[in-house]
């Protein structure tokens, strides 16, 4: 449980991440 | 079970997804107590990913001419937003009492609604992009609407030289389209409505060329009329049923059972 939570968190930073550029690129 | 109906949102959503899913069931069953560990890092990291997101997504809404997208990004925003400051609380309150359980429901609470937030901004985006192919198809139906009008070769000759370029986009992006859909019935719907509009083109311009020499000759006006209305009819059908299926985003229970 206490790896999970760090790893989720970094994932979830990735993922927002991802989510900015699908905005970047479509929006080009 | 695939839950996001393009492969683009699946390959960011599901790992996360999955992810939130395992940890709200480790946590459920396991209130044992367990100190928790200072996630005031990754809880900066998301905190500055949301930053930067939002910045992008107002940017986004301000240069933005889809009304329609304008209207449903900020409620997206203020969501990832909003999990974002619950994140924070929770690593605050974490570092006061590492067994903290409101922390650990707000851990929770911030990283589902990050994942809500995140996947409307990407519904969002992709019902923008849906509406920009929908927009080409009705470029075409306009076409198809003034089929009627072309009396002459050389008003054939440009409404050839003007239909093709549309047909060409039609064509490439109801394809590109469809091999981003996760939902195989909704992607042959796609395919056969877009083979259909492939295969009438040349039956179409070949309707019309009748139609002009039956007119010229006068013979078989009528005959060469119905056949070209009856060619615009079912191409007007088909890119109609293209623009509906673009729309669905439901899934057929069955296919997944």
């Amino acid at each position: 449980l206490r790896v999970g939570w760090e790893q989720l968190l970094t994932a979830i930073a990735r993922n927002i991440n991802e989510v900015e550029n699908q905005i970047l690129t479509r929006d080009s | 079970m695939p839950v996001f109906h393009t492969k683009t949102i699946e390959g960011i959503l599901e790992p996360v997804a999955q992810q939130v899913s395992k940890l709200v069931i480790l946590h459920e069953e396991a209130e044992d107590g367990n100190a928790m560990p200072d996630l005031a890092r990754p809880v900066q990291a998301v905190k500055l990913a949301v930053d930067n997101l939002v910045k992008v997504g107002y940017d986004t809404i301000n240069s933005s001419e889809d009304q329609i997208l304008k209207q449903d990004m900020p409620p997206a925003l203020h969501r990832v937003e909003d999990a974002s400051v619950l994140l924070l609380e929770a690593s605050d309150m974490l570092r006061d009492d590492p067994f903290s359980a409101p922390a650990r429901k707000k851990l929770i609470e911030g990283s589902r609604g990050i994942l809500q937030g995140t996947s409307s901004l990407l519904l969002a985006f992709d019902e923008s992009e849906v509406r920009k192919i929908i927009r080409v198809c009705k470029n075409v139906l306009e076409y198809l609407a003034i089929t009627e009008v072309v009396d002459k070769m050389e008003d054939l000759v440009t409404y050839v030289k003007n239909l093709s370029p549309v047909l060409t986009k039609i064509i490439k992006e109801v394809d590109a389209r469809e091999k981003e859909l996760t939902h195989q019935v909704h992607r042959d719907m796609l395919i056969r409505s877009l083979d259909q509009v492939k295969n009438l083109t040349p039956v179409l311009i070949s309707g019309v060329k009748i139609f002009i020499t039956a007119k010229e000759t006068s013979t078989g006006f009528a005959e060469a009329q119905n056949n070209r209305d009856f060619v615009v009819r079912k191409m007007s059908d088909e890119i109609h049923e293209i623009i509906r299926v673009l729309q669905l985003t439901t899934y057929d229970e069955e296919e997944w059972d």
